[in-house]
């Protein structure tokens, strides 16, 4: 099973539309492997973006270079992940 | 594994071998309101399952109602197997339901993407889109709900295969959407489609494709406060509503939109809990009280269906 062991949800508050631009370029940034649970649309409208471990550091210091606020959704995907399972397994047994 | 629905789980997320047998049992035991339609196979030739509420006539008018077209969405899959179970328990004790399917019969599809929902089970469990291969590409899956041949192809949705919302090479593409609107073609009598997402706590209503408004926008619109504000009166959860390029963003190529314009005007899409503390990954122990307070939303936009023919 894919491994999101480190992996964060950031949830990224934009403050006006030249940001959502800016956030709209990491979108881009294919070598991130970035997931966008909920992509950027308006400034109003908060951006949810699931980062793999790798790549954490270099989002964060892009959003902070810029100015745009974040606050960390999920710690650490894998965690929230584990617990499902061992929820089911434990169903099961 | 449960014997019966009575003694089924609704408090744990289940695997797509566990719905399917979940679905037979509720068909055994209510053979004379519940029966399962096969509409097509998935990609990889899943049956693509929908359950048929009816209690008798021929082609009644009807109520469409999705679960899990973006697979990762688990608590809607879970949502779609508590309503199922509602459905034949509040048949003959609650006056609106019975009112509803008194005159029309109600489909729903509790595992709209089988083959992805399988595939979070067993290898990626963030998977969101089908699992069709696309040719060129070494990326999978199409986003099933930028498929629909609404606005297909335009600003919100992608063009590349490695993209979360990729739509496809051409509209219809996805045998499981194509199987959904060869569906609702052919049985020319849906008077409401309701897809059902997470998360985010919205629920909208077309366009998510153009900016322009739909013409039903002032109806659609006070029939989508009345049913969040039911929805909020079980447990206060707050949802907004609009169309959807103004509550969240612009989607071209999705099920509603095509759904709208192909006639069936009240068309509308949830998204249920939360607002950013688990996402996806919503704990079990809130399938329950989710799928209670949407079942109210939803109760509200199916009755007034029944009350406002078209």
């Amino acid at each position: 099973k894919e491994d999101f062991s480190g992996h964060q949800v950031l949830r990224i508050s934009t403050a006006n539309e030249a940001q959502v631009e800016k956030v709209r370029e990491l979108e881009k940034l294919e070598h991130l492997q970035l997931d966008f649970w909920r992509g950027p649309s308006y400034p109003s409208i908060p951006i949810d973006v699931r980062v793999p471990f790798p790549s954490v550091q270099s989002v964060k210091v892009f959003l902070e270079a810029n100015g745009i606020k974040y606050s960390t959704m999920i710690e650490d995907v894998q965690l929230l992940l584990d617990e499902e399972q061992e929820e089911m397994l434990a169903f099961r047994s | 594994r449960a014997r019966s629905t009575g003694t089924f789980s609704y408090t744990t997320y289940h695997t797509l071998e566990e719905i399917d047998e979940f679905i037979d049992l509720l068909v055994a035991e209510n053979p004379n309101l519940v029966s399962k339609i096969e509409i097509g196979n998935s990609y990889e030739g899943r049956p693509l399952n929908v359950l048929k509420f009816s209690t008798g006539g021929s082609n009644r008018p009807a109520i469409w109602i999705d679960t899990g077209i973006h697979s990762r969405e688990w608590v809607t899959q879970a949502t779609g197997i508590w309503f199922a179970k509602k459905i034949t328990e509040d048949y003959g004790q609650d006056e609106t339901l019975t009112a509803i399917l008194d005159s029309m019969d109600i489909f729903l599809e509790i595992v709209t993407n089988p083959d992805g929902f399988a595939y979070t089970h067993s290898s990626n469990r963030l998977w969101r889109k089908t699992r069709s291969i696309n040719a060129g590409s070494s990326c999978v899956g199409v986003d099933p709900n930028r498929n629909w041949d609404a606005g297909f192809g335009l600003t919100g949705a992608s063009s590349n295969p490695c993209s979360e919302t990729y739509h496809g090479k051409s509209a219809f593409s996805e045998v499981e959407v194509k199987s959904v609107v060869d569906f609702v073609t052919n049985h020319g009598n849906i008077k409401a489609f309701i897809s059902i997402h997470s998360y985010s706590q919205l629920l909208m209503y077309p366009y998510g494709y153009t900016a322009t408004q739909a013409t039903h926008q002032a109806e659609l619109d006070e029939v989508a406060k009345a049913a969040v504000d039911n929805l909020a009166s079980l447990y206060g959860t707050k949802y907004e509503y609009g169309s959807t390029i103004t509550t969240i963003y612009q989607a071209s190529g999705s099920s509603i939109d095509w759904t709208y314009n192909s006639g069936i005007k009240y068309s509308y899409t949830f998204e249920l809990r939360d607002t950013g503390y688990y996402g996806f990954l919503l704990p079990a122990k809130q399938i329950i009280p989710t799928a209670q307070e949407t079942w109210l939303g939803l109760i509200t936009i199916m009755d007034y269906t029944l009350n406002h023919p078209y």
